[in-house]
């Protein structure tokens, strides 16, 4: 089943981001990717800003999955 | 595309982001 997969996938991903496993994202998390990934602050706020649809703060694994469903073409 | 151009879109960006992330999992 291809949802599942990009779920799983996407969770696998969720938890580099969150590595508390706090169940959600915020943007100090998102800075801490600066020098793990090749995307400077401001990339990294973007894709934030973009992934956080009710632009709450939080990022859900759900937003999240979302957004990479997208990126999928999806 | 054009990197590093600053109307870059949104979607560049992202996929960069999951790109770089794929390629972090699966690389350690």
């Amino acid at each position: 089943d291809m949802k599942r997969i990009i779920a799983d996938k996407a969770r696998e991903l969720f938890i580099v981001c969150d590595k508390e496993e706090k169940g959600f994202v915020c943007r100090r998390d998102m800075q801490r990717l600066d020098g793990e990934l090749p995307l400077s602050p401001e990339q990294l706020e973007e894709v934030f800003d973009s992934l956080d649809d009710d632009g709450n703060g939080f990022l859900t694994l759900e937003e999240f999955t979302d957004g990479f469903g997208g990126f999928l073409g999806l | 595309m054009e990197p590093g151009k600053p109307g870059a879109t949104n979607e560049g960006v992202l996929a960069n982001f999951f790109n770089s992330l794929l390629s972090k999992k699966t690389g350690t």
